[in-house]
This record gives C-alpha cells, sequence and structure tokens, in this order.
C-alpha cells in the first residue's frame, strides 16, 4: 500500500524514528531521551495527521507487531516502545546502535 | 455543576481515587502501584465515558488546576499525576498518606 511505502521511505531516509502522539508522556520520555543524546530524531505525530493516524499505526503494527506507541526505528531497523528503549540505554546499547548509524 | 457534585461525591466516598484513560502507559503505571501497596483504587477510565469524559476532564482541571490523566486524590486530596505519586513513594510519604486515610 501508498502508506507502507511511506513508512519504508521514512525508515530509510532517516537514522532515527519516532511514531509518537503529542499528549504522550511515554512518547515525550523517548523523545528527550534522544535529545539528550544529540540525537535528533524524525518524528511523526500521529494524533496530527486526522484519519490517517490511525492508517499508519496499523501499517506500523502490520511491519512490526506493534501496535503502540511511541514506536522507535534505529537504522531502519525496529527498537520497540519507551520501555524498551530505556532498557537499551541503561545497558549502554543505545548509544552504539546510534554510532553505528550515524557519524557521529 | 452536577458533574462537579459527582467529583466531590466520588472523592469523599473513596479513599484513592484515580482518573484515568485506558490506553495510557502512566496511568496503568500508578494504577499498578496502588495495586502493589495492597490498596484497591476507584478508578474513573475518562475514555470510556463518551463526551462526558472531556467534560470530567475540565471539571478535575477547575478544582485542580490538573487537565492531564492520571490525576491522583487520597482522602479527597489531590495528589497529582504519575511523576508525583512515584515521587512521594521514593520518599515514603505515599504509604503514611494511605494510612492516615483507611483502617490499614
Ligand atoms: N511498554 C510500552 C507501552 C506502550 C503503550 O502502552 N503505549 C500506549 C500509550 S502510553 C498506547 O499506544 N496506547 C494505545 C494508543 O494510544 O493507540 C512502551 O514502553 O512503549
Ligand atoms: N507529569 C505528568 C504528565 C501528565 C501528562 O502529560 N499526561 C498526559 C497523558 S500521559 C495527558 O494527560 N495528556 C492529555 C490528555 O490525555 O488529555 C504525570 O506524571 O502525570
Ligand atoms: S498516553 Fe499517557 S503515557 Fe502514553
Amino acid at each position: 500500500s501508498r502508506l507502507e511505502e511511506n513508512v519504508k521511505k521514512t525508515l530509510s531516509d532517516n537514522h532515527v524514528v519516532i511514531y509518537s502522539k503529542t499528549w504522550c508522556s511515554y512518547s515525550s520520555e523517548v523523545k528527550s531521551l534522544f535529545k539528550k543524546l544529540g540525537v535528533q530524531p524524525h518524528v511523526v505525530e500521529l494524533d496530527q495527521m486526522g484519519p490517517q493516524g490511525p492508517q499508519l499505526q496499523k501499517v506500523l503494527e502490520r511491519l512490526t507487531g506493534q501496535h503502540t506507541v511511541p514506536n522507535v526505528f534505529i537504522g531502519g531497523k525496529h527498537i520497540g516502545g519507551c520501555t524498551d528503549t530505556v532498557k537499551l540505554h541503561r545497558k549502554g546499547e543505545l548509544e552504539s546502535l546510534l554510532s553505528d548509524v550515524s557519524d557521529r
């Protein structure tokens, strides 16, 4: 589908992608974690896209098995949600994943 | 207003009240914290009340200054949101507040 192609293009064009909702504290947590690490993630706010939002959320579920937000990708690879991302950070693995995909 | 009277009655009838949303992880965190402490909170899921949900959220904002969920009350007293409640718990103050209002 065209929406699925959109997602794949977004994931290949951007090192860090976060599918988020503006009102969601878990989404905010993950966005500020990346900022703290000096990374500028590409954020897609699903609640600000009208009817496309829920459709996108469905596409993401098809692609990743995850229907919740935040939905985090690094270098096109599905990382998970807020808890998963924070866990990786505590293990020190997040920063290595980030250095793998960018030139920093 | 009648909705405001409803809230006041709910707060006086129940030791612990949580205004919540079913999809919200911060709300889930606070609900399970109380369960872990052996407390059965009175939970009001604002997203399951049709148009009354947003109206209730407005009443709560008038009463507490807080427009977000979760919105937590102990013994009728406004505690705050998830972060505030977790903070109180870490300081050991949550359990004393709880023992003040109940017979446990
Ligand atoms: N453990 C997951 C929880 C994800 C979750 O439950 N997200 C909620 C919002 S906090 C959600 O997507 N609810 C359904 C929705 O908003 O469509 C994480 O850390 O990201
Ligand atoms: N620091 C606050 C954050 C509260 C917050 O931002 N809540 C979000 C959901 S996680 C909210 O109410 N957003 C607006 C809404 O859902 O109406 C807390 O710990 O409770
Ligand atoms: S909506 Fe509350 S934490 Fe996501």
